[in-house]
């Protein structure tokens, strides 16, 4: 059960890692676009 | 071979010294007497009172359920008609069962030794303390389920006891009446066959077969197919002796009352203790010839063996060699039977007992215990524990969801539609899933802050969730040091 709760945390911080750099991404090139 | 000729001292348990100590320290393991029909048994001096026990080691790879139920029942059992429970040890792979020893072995090695079927009179004194013990065991609400001459066992001073509770059930009160096929098929009663429930009286009926087998070497049916004799248990009339006029109206009264197909109508243990067959029976004293001849006969094969052993590399099986004519003690006349020694040679004969019938016999039967239907659904259903665990499978929403999803109403509630003014890391949660698209209201700075932040809040999550966790594991872990203490002796 603990591997169960320790995995499903794993996997959300990893899904939340990867929108947040996605989107930090998605800013950049939106910053080069615009300039 | 030498006879005790004053009671033993009464051991009851192993001391809390000797539970704490390896077993190796506390017992001298003399020799093996035989394989059960979980392990192995071995004769063992407990060094402490200089008594004699029994040891049964079963690889921990075993049916556990099996032992633990067998152990459990003979710790609920204080009767000098079963087969008492000292204690037991955890050894490497092994568990040791520690038991009382019976010298003599069970009644059906007896049988098998002397290649001689027993007198009435032996019969009758076995019996009755074998009834002594069912009617102390029924009371305790417990059936036995699997009564042969194999599993009766005899000390040296010719007390029967009731051993071998693998396949013993418990009845409750809320379960009159099991249901479940187990025992050794020709030593079935009806009722346990046929799989309408069952209850304690279906003991009786495979004490009337032990009877028959006693003095005949062999249960009815024993020469054909297990399987078949399944099919004419419940259809036949009840078996009789194969020659009545050998035996005496009260022996073949006694057995008729126990073979009565009705359970209904069946004697109990106690009527049947007030029978004037077992009235009469003559005290447990008559047996040591009988005892003393099979020890002997037991020793000189052994002594035997040990000197084949010696000449030549050849592991000769004591059982290999028991293949003399069987007689029927008493009026003899009655024809030979062949017996083909037990596959096991057990103290505690476990059953698997093979006989042959006369040379021209094409039949083998094995007599092993069968068990149809497992118990484990009944015990499921009185454990009712399913649906907590359930429960508990269920992995739990993690924190950080429940503390973000608040914020995150939080948060709306205000509507600033972006950054916050509170850009702290330590207090940034995960979004749920599915809902990542409000990455796309922050900022960027914000964005690189809760990205700064991201390793450390998990890591902080990870060690919460260990905490919680390790506060549950904490007092069963304390639960195994105590016992580990006890070297996990019990």
């Amino acid at each position: 059960l603990f591997m169960k709760e320790l995995e499903h945390i794993v996997k959300s911080y990893e899904a939340y890692r990867q929108a947040l750099l996605s989107e930090v991404e998605a800013r950049k090139q939106r910053q080069q676009w615009y300039a | 071979v030498q006879m005790r000729s004053h009671p033993r001292r009464q051991l009851k348990k192993l001391s809390e010294d000797s539970l704490t100590k390896q077993p190796e320290e506390v017992f001298d393991v003399l020799e093996k007497l035989g394989e059960g029909s979980y392990g192995s048994v071995f004769k063992a001096n407990y060094k402490e009172m200089g008594e004699i026990v029994a040891i049964k080691q079963v690889p921990v790879e075993s049916d556990l359920q099996e032992i633990i139920k067998e152990i459990s029942i003979m710790q609920q059992c204080n009767s000098p008609h079963v087969v008492r429970y000292y204690g037991s040890y955890f050894k490497n792979s092994d568990l040791w069962i520690v038991m009382e020893y019976c010298g003599a072995g069970s009644v059906s090695d007896i049988i098998r030794i002397r290649n001689k079927t027993l007198t009435e009179d032996e019969i009758a004194t076995i019996l009755q303390s074998t009834l002594k013990g069912l009617e102390y065991l029924h009371f305790m609400r417990k059936i036995h389920r699997d009564i042969k001459a194999g599993n009766i066992l005899l000390n040296s001073e010719g007390q029967a006891k009731l051993a071998d509770f693998g396949v013993a059930g418990q009845l409750t009160d809320t379960m009159a009446k099991r249901n479940t096929v187990i025992g050794t098929p020709f030593w079935m009663a009806p009722e346990v066959i046929q799989e309408i429930g069952y209850n304690c009286v279906a003991d009786l009926w495979s004490l009337g077969i032990t009877a028959i087998e006693m003095a005949e070497g062999k249960p009815p049916y024993a020469d054909i197919h297990p399987m078949r004799a399944i099919f004419m248990i419940p259809t036949n009339p009840p078996p009789t002796f194969r020659n009545p006029d050998l035996w005496s109206e009260a022996f073949q009264d006694f057995v008729g009352q126990c073979l009565v197909k009705n359970p209904e109508k069946r004697a109990t243990a106690t009527q049947l203790l007030q029978h004037p067959f077992i009235k009469s029976a003559k005290p447990s004293s008559i047996l040591r010839a009988l005892i003393t001849d099979a020890m002997e006969i037991k020793l000189k094969r052994q002594e035997e063996a040990e000197q084949r052993e010696l000449d030549d590399d050849d592991n000769s099986d004591e059982d290999e060699v028991d293949q003399g004519t069987m007689v029927r003690t008493g009026t003899g006349d009655s024809g030979t039977i062949r017996a083909v020694g037990s596959s096991t040679g057990s103290l505690s004969g476990t059953a698997r007992t093979m006989i042959e019938h006369d040379d021209t016999g094409t039949m083998q039967s094995q007599l092993g215990t069968m068990v149809i239907n497992s118990d484990d659904d009944e015990d499921e259903d009185e454990g009712g524990t399913m649906k907590r665990r359930d429960e508990t499978m269920q992995p739990a929403k993690p924190s950080f969801l429940e503390y973000f999803e608040q914020k995150e109403k939080e948060a709306n509630g205000r509507n600033d539609g972006g950054g916050r003014g509170d850009n702290k890391a330590d207090n940034r949660k995960l979004p749920c899933e599915g809902d990542l698209e409000v990455v796309s209201t922050w900022s960027v700075e914000e964005l690189r802050l809760r990205l700064a932040s991201l390793d450390p809040q998990m890591e902080q999550e990870i060690e919460e969730i260990r905490q919680r966790y390790q506060s549950k594991r904490q007092p069963i872990m304390d639960a195994i040091e105590a016992k580990k203490r006890q070297q996990q002796n019990f």
